[in-house]
């Protein structure tokens, strides 16, 4: 279905974003 | 100067693309010897996510007829389990040793691999809904193809009860489409093709009608009307091939976005 293909995407997206702000948090003190 | 094509692709990939650019400067420049923090929770967050979505990308490729998507997405879809399966290694390192070099490695390539494999993963389903687009349009240009054989008013009827559905999706999906890409050129070009096409189906349609009263009164003037009908029906199909060639564009021309 075209919106889910989207939508799960999207939340791989913003979990990959998510991670790396965390590493760069830690990484840029 | 975007480098997505579409709106949607860049809505989900731009935000991804800039923090793993940052995250690659930062690794390269620094190279600092901080440790590292516990990142189970989000490498976590991420594989799940990547499996609900090559869940859902499996399910894409059994239900598709398209066979350029069945070949292209699942390659994709490895490609992005991969990059997940570096994170959870990753994160599986730091628990050892937070220090660890191999660990940050992993990181930088895992989450470049979530962006790589994402990207492939859209625009190869973006591209199969392109597909289905285009066929539409092909469907419209075999209707226009028979304009030169329709010689009674029946046909005509029936002609119109095939053509009317098929050219109002195209013009739907058409304009749907154009709203979605990112490149102007191309937004500009589509817009101007839908209208054209749109103004030149009444005027088709008339000069069949006039075609087809002609030979039924005896036929003088017939050719200029069949010439008349073929030139409408022949630029028709121009302005469609015209859309056909640009919803398959999806690289950037600098100059043209200047």
């Amino acid at each position: 279905d075209t919106g889910e293909m989207v939508r799960q995407a999207r939340i791989v997206g913003q979990a990959t974003a998510q991670l790396i702000q965390n590493i760069k948090g830690e990484a840029e003190k | 100067m975007p480098v997505f094509h579409t709106k949607t692709i860049e809505s989900i990939l731009e935000p991804v693309a800039q923090q793993v650019s940052r995250l690659v400067i930062l690794h390269e420049e620094a190279e600092d010897g901080n440790a590292m923090p516990d990142l189970g929770r989000p490498v976590q967050a991420v594989s799940t996510a990547v499996t609900n979505l090559v869940k859902v990308g499996k399910e894409t490729i059994n239900s598709s007829d398209d066979a350029l998507l069945k070949q292209d997405m699942p390659s994709a879809l490895q490609r992005v389990e991969g990059a997940s399966r570096l994170l959870e290694e990753a994160s599986g390192l730091l628990k050892q040793d937070p220090y660890s070099g191999p660990a940050r490695k992993k990181l930088i390539e895992g989450s470049r691999g979530i962006l790589q494999g994402t990207s492939s993963l859209l625009l190869c389903f973006d591209e199969s809904e392109v597909r289905k687009i285009i066929r539409e349009c092909k469907r419209v240009l075999d209707y226009l193809a028979v304009t030169e054989v329709i010689e009674t008013m029946e046909d005509l009827v029936h002609f119109l009860k095939n053509l009317s559905p098929c050219l109002s999706k195209v013009s739907r999906e058409i304009s749907a489409r154009e709203k979605e890409l990112t490149h102007q050129v191309h937004r500009e070009i589509l817009v101007r093709c839908l209208e054209q096409i749109k103004t030149l189906a009444p005027i088709l349609i008339c000069s069949m009608k006039i075609f087809i009263h002609i030979i039924s009164q005896g036929g003088k003037g017939a050719d200029e009307a069949a010439e008349n009908r073929n030139y409408l029906s022949g630029r028709m199909s121009d302005e469609l091939n015209e859309i056909i060639r640009v919803l398959q564009l999806t690289t950037y021309d600098e100059e043209e976005w200047d």
